[in-house]
């Protein structure tokens, strides 16, 4: 279970101080799909890096399955991030001079999985996302969209039980990324939460809850249609 | 005038040779406004950084206002991208340390406008797509919408005559997208040539004039009603 309560997260920028979140209450139950939407700058990603344990709020608290986070050693977090959560960034952060398939075994390696199971898990996860031809390819020498399939595909290895997704479709066509999100859809009936940003509606339909965030703050929060 | 003829880009990977564009002979006359779409992979963004003289063909030619790109110095092709044409690019490319206002500055640094007019031109590009606030936060502080903004606002502050743009709202909202493609249109009444890829119908709509690529080959191109 997700569990912000009354984040404010506040950037200090030469004199002036920016207040990115305010006040956000939100619980996320196991299991569910929730789409998050908002303008540009709303404070989207910076939501989303909290619930992935890669920021931390200015004030306010985070519990994850009933555990403050904020309360955690650093080593402990990294522990939470490679076993519970998937993480696919809105800029991708490949590394760049690994490949497609080494990208994706490295959290992998991180949970010390062996080389052969690490291969093969990651070379069902490229096929997956419609890579297989790709395994050896440096990002450098893939499209932007394919770039963006490899790290759907690397957040999707270590079988988290949380998968957060930054406009995971905002570099596809729109064929793809409906495959990209029938994916996500039969990782969440598996069982898996699922909170996905996007700007793109037809995206947003796939989720039971959809969340909106307007400077900073939560502006609205629909159950959608008897999902 | 841009005018691609027989173009084939080939890349060689371990043994294999992957042919990305094959064939592609395209013509695109002054003033025009030119979508292009296909599935991620179809050899797009490899067009567009041939058009943009970032890139060279394979075999085939490249001509651009009647003058043959591939026998042009690489000093006088930097000239031609730096006088000519606005590149805005699918992952951005802003330089990390410099601030928003120093990344929009770079292009008229590089044409040898002074210090003055430079910064004004720059504030009034970053206004333009609703930036002002946040002209000295470096890239890393910025919204992943913020980032492709600035990437806009460099593209067109040395009022090029060819604006080529990578799918320029990918990371934006439906509205503030909309606000980037009426800037492009006014950009168009100007005369500016606009080409834009784009995966979204709505975007693509702005254009007289849509082309489809489907693995590496022109498959469709089709007049828009009227304009
Ligand atoms: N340096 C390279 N070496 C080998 N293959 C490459 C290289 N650069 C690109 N490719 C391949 O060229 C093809 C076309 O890439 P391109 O970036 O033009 O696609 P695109 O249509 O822009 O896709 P997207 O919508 O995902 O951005 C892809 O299949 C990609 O893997
Ligand atoms: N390190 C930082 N210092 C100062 N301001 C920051 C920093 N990082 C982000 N911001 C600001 O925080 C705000 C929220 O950013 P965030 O990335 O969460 O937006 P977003 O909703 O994801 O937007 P987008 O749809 O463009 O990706 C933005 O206005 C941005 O400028
Ligand atoms: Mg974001
Ligand atoms: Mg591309």
């Amino acid at each position: 279970m997700i569990e912000l309560q009354d984040v404010t997260k506040r950037y200090v920028v030469g004199r002036e101080e920016i207040s990115v979140l305010q006040d956000v209450t939100l619980t996320i139950h196991d299991g569910a799909f929730v789409s998050i939407m908002g303008p540009s700058g709303s404070g989207k990603s910076t939501m989303m890096h909290i619930m992935g344990c890669l920021d931390v709020p200015s004030s306010g608290r985070y519990l994850l399955d009933g555990r403050r986070m904020d309360e955690l050693s650093p080593t402990e977090m990294a522990h939470v991030r490679n076993r519970k959560i998937g993480f696919v960034f809105q800029n991708f952060h490949l590394l760049p001079r690994m490949t497609a398939l080494q990208n994706v075994e490295l959290p992998m390696a991180y949970a010390g999985v062996g080389r052969a199971k690490r291969r093969k898990e990651a070379e069902r996860r490229l096929a997956e996302v419609g890579l297989e031809n790709r395994l050896t390819h440096l990002p450098s020498a893939l499209s932007g969209g394919q770039r963006q399939r490899v790290a759907i595909a690397r957040a999707l290895v270590n079988e988290p039980s949380v998968l957060l997704a930054d406009e995971p479709t905002g570099a596809l066509d729109s064929s793809t990324g409906q495959d990209i999100m029938s994916l996500f859809q039969s990782l969440n009936k598996t069982g898996v939460t699922v909170v996905v940003i996007t700007h793109d509606p037809s995206v947003a339909e796939y989720a039971g809850r959809m969340v909106r965030l307007f400077d900073g703050r939560i502006v609205a929060d629909h159950v959608a249609g008897g999902s």
